[in-house]
């Protein structure tokens, strides 16, 4: 199943 | 800090999209306007609001402030507005948010400290986009919903589709069947990206009575932002991260 990430990872990483 | 809605339909979508997000929000008003911006507690997805000074029947703001509130006390006072109703916010020497509804309702609400952080958002380049009625977005989610707890959006040229895949079975839903309906697809790169009903259906629903037309833009694997096009309300964005394959 996909899992779900985080908005930090794409924004602030 | 003074400001006044015509009519109560925006306050109340924008409060019942923050609602779907955080339990306690933090307003800045400055004189070009009010501001919204936060994220759930797991920081998968957040809502930015621009509310234009121009959008209400009367605004002055002199200095710039940052207020915060329980967006459910808040929300139960918006609440008790009509449709026509104007509503009217000010603060107190007390630190007491002021909010009369409609004539001659005057209610005081207590504020709370305010914990938010002004974290600039990245400018991200998005590679897809898919511009439908909210009400035929919200009729998707509904059908993708029976079979999966996930939206997928696909784009491939200027073509795209909508699919759900679970346990029980799954449904693509073309949208070249329904061009009538949709603004306009347009992809950079083909992509395809899964996203959360749990998150993105109670937003829909919050905004979609007030939004005529709403604007997804996506990346393969990338979060997903969705502009809510309100008529009096300058912006509201709804990101969302997407679910990867692990």
């Amino acid at each position: 199943k996909p899992k779900q990430t985080g908005l930090d990872e794409f924004f602030w990483n | 800090f003074e400001a006044k809605t015509s009519g109560s339909d925006d306050l109340k979508a924008i409060i019942s999209a923050i609602s779907t997000l955080v339990e306690e929000a933090t307003f800045v008003a400055t004189a070009e306007g009010i501001t919204f911006r936060g994220m759930d507690p797991s920081h998968v997805a957040l809502i930015d609001i621009s509310w234009p000074n121009s959008a209400f029947e009367k605004y002055e703001c002199d200095s710039d402030i940052k207020f915060g509130v329980r967006i459910d006390e808040f929300s139960k006072l918006i609440k008790r507005a009509d449709k026509k109703d104007s509503i009217e916010i000010s603060i107190s020497e007390q630190n007491m948010l002021l909010v009369t509804v409609g004539k001659n309702k005057k209610y005081k609400m207590r504020l709370i400290e305010s914990s938010a952080t002004d974290t600039p958002l990245p400018k991200i380049p998005y590679d897809s986009k898919i511009t439908l009625s909210s009400s035929r977005f919200d009729k998707i989610l509904g059908d993708v919903q029976v079979v999966s707890d996930y939206l997928t959006i696909h784009t491939s040229d200027s073509k795209a589709d909508f699919s759900g895949k679970g346990d029980s079975g799954e449904v693509v839903i073309d949208l070249e069947k329904d061009i009538d309906e949709i603004g306009e697809i347009s992809s950079k790169e083909d992509s395809i990206g899964t996203y959360s009903l749990e998150y993105l259906n109670p937003v829909v629903k919050a905004v979609g009575t007030t939004a005529g037309q709403i604007t997804c833009e996506f990346s393969s694997a990338k979060p997903l932002r969705i502009e809510f096009k309100v008529a009096n309300i300058g912006r509201i964005h709804f990101y969302l991260a997407p679910r990867v394959e692990s």
